[in-house]
């Protein structure tokens, strides 16, 4: 599902450049459920925003699912972007004078195959999974961190996309919470939704089948973590 | 140096109101290390921000080194939070077009008892303290998550305070960085400055001598962890 060949990607501020990916070459299959690690600053948020058609790489390419992102206009990165991957930001990035119930229907505005009665169950089911059913008129700056993370996944989950890219999604969450969390990814998975995991937690990474670990924007470690 | 008594807060959103802390009693002692540790959404950053004198308690009593801190005016209040209180926030709350560097400085342009010549090499210390020193230029948007909460923790540290509150300071970091933020603190409480940390994750709280755990906005348990 996922190519990267060569993919560099730096940051330039003024004099100097950071590179934040030196050399990334990387291939997922679908169905895979894959945790990546690393030290603080080590480029795994920045792979994840390459990934997630958020970012573009400064060279290299990288295919999803046979297409080549590179070549793509800014219109068809988005539709892609709304059409296949769910995205769990590190700093949650909801929208902010917005209700957890909203935030959560408007990835299904944009989804072309759903009725309108359709929505609210669908934004209902994805904040059941994350038990936040109690919640869900809340404004993000009424809602705990937790809940607040907790709403980024809902979200992330809704549309049911093929690829599913989570960036410490259980970094605010108490160990209960995060269980609960990582059995949704896991079930998902199970139906063949492709998970990519940013995480520092061991606990966390156990619940992958393969570890990939970033350090100074390369990888420097790929390993299966127990039988597919 | 902490009396909370019968403290009570409540969020009215309507109709509706959210009993985010029923009633806490709670005495802190100068030099102690206390870990806050409770489900998501129990009341653990509103606590905290209660204990920092960014919110005020619905009713109840609230002692900071003697001070009855009800009584206070905004501005005494602001005071009070500059001069005793350093604190490391869920969401980092950086200035946004701001450097890191000036993003720690900015405690100790309130500080009375700094030359101006002292403030560069004190928050210098405070952002080799976490290991940041080559990010100092960057501003919020130019780091990593990790970087962002090291710059945040840096900032409470700086004015050396009587009092550190910290919201789950290890929440994006890796393990590595997780030991440098935690034995800092560490430090800080050998010289007699009295930490309050909220954390989900059992390793961080083994460095607390005394670990709370709240649940529906109460306090449900409260240990010693070890001799102090
Ligand atoms: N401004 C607000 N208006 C209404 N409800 C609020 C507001 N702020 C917090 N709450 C509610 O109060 C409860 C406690 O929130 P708090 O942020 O203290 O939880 P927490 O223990 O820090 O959780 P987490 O571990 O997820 O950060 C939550 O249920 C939350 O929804
Ligand atoms: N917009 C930017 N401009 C300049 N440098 C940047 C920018 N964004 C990120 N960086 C730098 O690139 C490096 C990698 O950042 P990235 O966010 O990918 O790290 P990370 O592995 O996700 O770290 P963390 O675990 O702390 O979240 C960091 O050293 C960071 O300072
Ligand atoms: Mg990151
Ligand atoms: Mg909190």
């Amino acid at each position: 599902i996922i190519t990267l060949r060569n993919i560099k990607r730096v940051f330039s501020m003024g004099q100097i450049e950071v590179n934040a990916l030196a050399r990334i070459d990387l291939d997922i299959q679908h169905g895979e459920f894959v945790a990546v690690m690393g030290a603080s600053g080590s480029g795994k948020s920045t792979l994840m925003n390459i990934l997630g058609c958020l970012d573009r790489a400064t060279s290299g390419d990288y295919y999803l699912e046979g297409v080549h992102v590179n070549d793509l206009n800014k219109r068809d990165l988005a539709r892609v972007r709304n059409k296949k991957i769910g995205f769990v930001f590190q700093g949650f990035n909801l929208l902010p004078r917005t209700s957890a119930l909203e935030n959560v229907l408007l990835p299904l505005l944009y989804n072309r195959d759903l009725r309108s009665r359709d929505l609210k169950p669908k934004a209902m089911k994805a904040l059941d999974a994350v038990a936040l059913t109690d919640r869900i008129h809340h404004e993000p700056s009424q809602l705990s961190g937790g809940q607040q993370q907790r709403v980024a996944i809902a979200r992330a989950l809704v549309n049911e996309p093929s690829l599913i890219l989570a960036d410490e999604p259980t970094g605010n969450l108490d160990s209960r919470t995060s269980i609960e969390v990582m059995s949704v990814l896991q079930s998902l998975n199970n139906r063949g939704i492709t998970i990519v995991l940013v995480t520092h937690e061991p606990d966390i990474s156990l619940y992958a089948n393969r570890i990939i670990e970033l350090k100074d924007g390369r990888i420097i470690r790929d390993v299966l973590a127990r039988q597919p």
